[in-house]
């Protein structure tokens, strides 16, 4: 009886998996949610380092401003929330 | 709180609203009051009304939807972004959309409600007992037609109350058969169909015919979800059939087996191993009341809030009794005041607070009431003496700060500072010594402004200021007892903001002033770029001249109209770059 049970695993069809990285998750969320890269009409671009956008994110969500992509922010990034951007552009 | 770009809000108390259609997963009856109560949290504490319209625009319109659903801002699929709502306005502007492809409940997992039987329409009671075996959903068991019934007590054996649960097989929603139940099988483009299918729809809404025949009839309607229904998966939403075999074992509810990520799921027919249909089980679901009234906040005005509290902060999550953060209250007095019955219930807005009287123990002699301000030393009464006429201002490459003083633009370096007369035709005046005409300052100045009320000159040099009347002088004083915060080391620039507020930037960040009370203003500080698109956001210098905002960095400057319209110039005031575009939409006032 101490033997430990087997767990099997089956490949269920059409299961989707996002193989998306922590860097293309926050990339996509910082851009998505207007913390990142505003090009305007003009042309004119302002850029912002993803390490700044990092921290514009955590100060607006109340986390640590770290301006890194740790645990708290990439749990941050995966909660459920309303669409409309943090910063409108 | 935050407020959209330009503080939109309705120009009419009595504001209506319109549901455009369902989602399959709550009885519209349920939804109907979710909203209802959703309305409610906002007319709670402002004067506004909200009227429900069943035909015609109305100033919010709300629907429901999935991935591309009109508005160019598509939903994500199950999790991520719930829903959105666009400011006051008209056309789109005002409408909240909500994502179909979650599973919209009241936070705490299906809510069934019933129809006929003995129970008039009451809520499944989950579990319930039945023949003395316990139910987590609807069940068939028992019925040879096979509709899906629940008890609505936890004992169907001891109180026989039931009612039957939403079902194709009962009824469908929306379509054009007036809610017939669906036909099976049924024919469609040759095909015949069994079970409800998404097929022929780019929504993935489920369909069925109300007659056997949809290609002769058309006559169709929309699917109610059961309790059962699957997401994701294979399955395209039937319901989980039980029980399943799984792997030669039979299952009687939803399992984790087989799975490496703990997700519960079920077969949608009688054998996984042979027709490998699956699909994930219902979990708690997002409680519609709790996204609606946030989205409805969104749709009055309000932006997104930092207060993890607030409604208004942009991430779900589910609270059993909910009431509105002081923050969503202060958000939505702000643009529509408090409520105007005889006994409010909420405090009106802008009724100072003790907050909003200085503190005694901060105060000197600036706070006190206003006295006649002494006469100022113009540029044209100092007695300052010359210095080398050959230094020439147009060589430096960056000033420790710029500012405006009685009209004339001066310009401050290492100790010295140049003047320029307002007059079109004057040219920069030879260097002058700050510490002639303004003995208590150090050499480096990083900010100075002019109070435009009392006339006192305020200058700011790494974390102290000093203020001058005249020729008396107070400070130098921590820039903390103005409530900024002990990170920022200098300030580099300030503006103007009509007659008592001022704006300090530093870093990225500007903070309000407000130079009666000499505090800052709650709600800083705010990012300069956001609120100023298109600037750097490592200005060394900001002012304000001649109406118009300037933003310095090496040898450019940006210039902003009133209108946000940005001229690039650099040091021989050739223009660099243009922008007609840098008002973007959604950006707040400071």
């Amino acid at each position: 009886w101490s033997v430990p049970l087997k767990s099997v695993f089956v490949t269920f069809p059409g299961d989707v998996i996002k193989n998306m990285s922590d860097t293309d998750l926050a990339e996509s969320y910082l851009k998505k949610f207007g913390y990142m890269d505003t090009l305007h009409r003009s042309g004119f671009q302002s850029v912002v380092s993803t390490s700044k956008a990092l921290q514009r994110m955590q100060r607006q969500l109340g986390l640590d401003e770290t301006g890194q992509l740790d645990t708290q922010t990439l749990d941050a990034m995966k909660r459920p929330r309303c669409g409309v951007p943090d910063v409108a552009n | 709180y935050k407020t959209f770009y330009r503080n939109p809000k309705w120009d009419h108390n009595d504001v209506t609203y319109r549901i455009l259609n369902y989602s399959p997963d709550l009885d519209s009856s349920v939804i109907d009051d979710a909203f209802a109560r959703a309305f409610k949290v906002w007319s709670d504490v402002t004067p506004l009304t909200f009227t429900r319209l069943f035909d015609g625009t109305a100033d919010i319109m709300i629907s429901f939807g999935k991935k591309n659903h009109g508005d160019f801002s598509p939903f994500d699929g199950k999790h991520g972004t719930l829903a959105h709502a666009y400011g006051p306005g008209k056309g789109i502007q005002g409408d909240a959309h909500f994502d179909d492809d979650e599973f919209w409940t009241l936070g705490k997992g299906p809510v069934v409600k019933t129809s006929y039987g003995n129970a008039e329409g009451a809520m499944c009671h989950f579990p319930f007992v039945f023949g003395g075996k316990t139910y987590t959903t609807c069940t068939s068991e028992g019925r040879a037609d096979k509709l899906p019934w629940c008890a609505t007590t936890d004992d169907y054996d001891r109180d026989g109350k039931y009612g039957f649960c939403p079902s194709e097989l009962l009824y469908t929603t929306g379509g054009n058969s007036d809610g017939a139940k669906c036909v099976f099988p049924f024919v469609f483009l040759g095909d015949e169909y069994n079970s409800c299918t998404t097929e022929g729809r780019s929504d993935g809404y489920r369909w069925c015919a109300t007659t056997s025949n949809y290609d002769q009839d058309k006559k169709f309607g929309f699917c109610p979800n059961r309790d059962t229904t699957t997401i994701g998966g294979n399955a395209e939403g039937e319901p989980c059939h039980f029980p399943f075999v799984f792997l030669g074992k039979e299952y009687d509810s939803c399992t984790s087996e087989g799975r490496g990520d703990g997700k519960l799921w079920c077969g949608t027919t009688s054998s996984y191993d042979d027709d490998k249909k699956w699909g994930f089980c219902p979990d708690q679901g997002y409680s519609l009341f709790l996204v609606a009234a946030h989205e409805f906040g969104h749709a009055l005005g309000l932006d997104h809030s930092n207060i993890r509290e607030a409604l208004m902060y942009p991430m779900y999550s589910y609270v059993e009794d909910f009431s509105l953060h002081e923050d969503d209250i202060e958000g939505i007095q702000y643009l529509y005041g408090g409520r105007t019955d005889p006994k409010p219930t909420v405090p009106q807005p802008n009724t100072p607070t003790t907050t909003d009287i200085p503190d005694p123990d901060e105060t000197d002699s600036t706070d006190e009431p206003e006295p006649e301000p002494e006469p100022t030393n113009r540029p044209t009464t100092t007695t300052s003496s010359p210095l080398d006429p050959t230094k020439d201002a147009c060589k430096v490459i960056k000033f420790d700060t710029i500012t405006v003083i009685g009209g004339d633009l001066y310009f401050f370096k290492d100790g010295h500072y140049w003047r320029k007369s307002r007059k079109e035709d004057s040219a920069l005046k030879s260097p002058m010594l700050i510490s002639e005409r303004w003995p208590a300052l150090p050499a480096v100045i990083d900010s100075a402004f002019e109070d435009v009320v009392t006339k006192k000159l305020y200058f700011f040099s790494g974390t102290k200021f000093w203020v001058y009347t005249g020729k008396n002088v107070l400070g130098p004083r921590s820039i903390e007892k103005l409530g900024l915060p002990d990170s920022v080391q200098k300030v580099e620039g300030a503006l103007q903001r009509g007659q008592n507020k001022v704006l300090l930037f530093s870093g990225e960040n500007f903070w309000r002033l407000d130079v009666k009370t000499q505090k800052i203003d709650k709600g800083y500080p705010k990012y300069t770029d956001v609120v100023f698109g298109g600037v750097p956001i490592d200005a060394h210098e900001v002012f304000l001249y001649e109406g118009h905002t300037f933003f310095c960095r090496d040898r450019f400057y940006w210039r902003m109209n009133s209108r946000r319209q940005i001229h690039v110039m650099d040091a021989e005031d050739n223009e660099v770059e243009s922008s007609s575009d840098a008002g973007p939409s959604g950006m707040e006032e400071p």
